[in-house]
């Protein structure tokens, strides 16, 4: 997965 | 969710929390650093700017928003409220050596080159170094108060375990980034030489005092 996806981390 | 992001982020939180208690229960910011907080804050202005744009969870917004309210309300303290106990003489690093390289480093290496992304990378590179000058105030004064130390390692703790929650992810997620991972990795190994002291003096109830 690709990191630029949702970044759902804080 | 994994239990070591969930960890790191209370870990985070209670850092973030005790400092704030210290310094508005004492009234004074002596032996902080107001150059990490203003560093802090551009962290978390620059990583979160989607904040009202890209809704993940309730946790995830209310935890941003508490984040970033409170860092400006911690640098607001130390440079307002209580700056008569600001302890700007030893508080000498030059943060212009940290913003400029991550800045550079961030338009050259990141995943996408969008100003949002771009601005991502920024605040990641720039917490990997960010507690620098309140390490180096620490090792200028030679030591630091037993709760700025409970502080230190709370937010050291926090990377540490971020990095099990990618190692996590990669393993039943398939997910990692690398940008990330390498920041958070130089993140906790700045910290190492504090872990050692935290652990051999001040569990041992003895003050936390750094060879100057």
């Amino acid at each position: 997965q690709e990191s630029t996806d949702v970044k759902d981390e804080l | 969710m994994n239990i070591f992001r969930f960890l790191g982020d209370i870990s985070h939180l209670s850092a973030i929390i005790i400092l704030l208690l210290k310094i508005w229960k004492s009234r004074s910011c002596a032996g902080i650093s107001g150059k990490s907080q203003l560093l802090f804050a551009i962290v978390f202005t620059t990583r979160y700017l989607d904040l009202f744009t890209n809704f993940i969870s309730f946790y995830n917004t209310s935890m941003k928003v508490v984040y970033v309210a409170s860092s400006y309300a911690t640098v607001w303290m130390i440079y307002s409220k209580f700056k008569a106990t600001y302890d700007g003489n030893h508080d000498t690093f030059r943060v212009e050596f940290l913003i400029v390289p991550t800045a550079i480093l961030s338009f050259l290496v990141n995943h996408d080159f969008t100003p949002l992304e771009i601005l991502w990378t920024f605040s990641i590179y720039l917490e990997s170094v960010a507690i620098l000058p309140q390490l180096f105030m620490v090792s200028k004064t030679g030591e630091a108060e037993t709760i700025t130390s409970h502080y230190l390692f709370a937010l050291g703790i926090y990377r540490t375990l971020y990095l099990f929650n990618w190692i996590w992810r990669y393993q039943f997620e398939e997910f990692f980034d690398l940008i990330a991972i390498v920041a958070g990795l130089v993140q906790t190994v700045l910290y190492c030489d504090f872990f050692y002291l935290y652990i051999t003096k001040v569990l041992k109830g003895k003050k936390l005092s750094l060879p100057a």
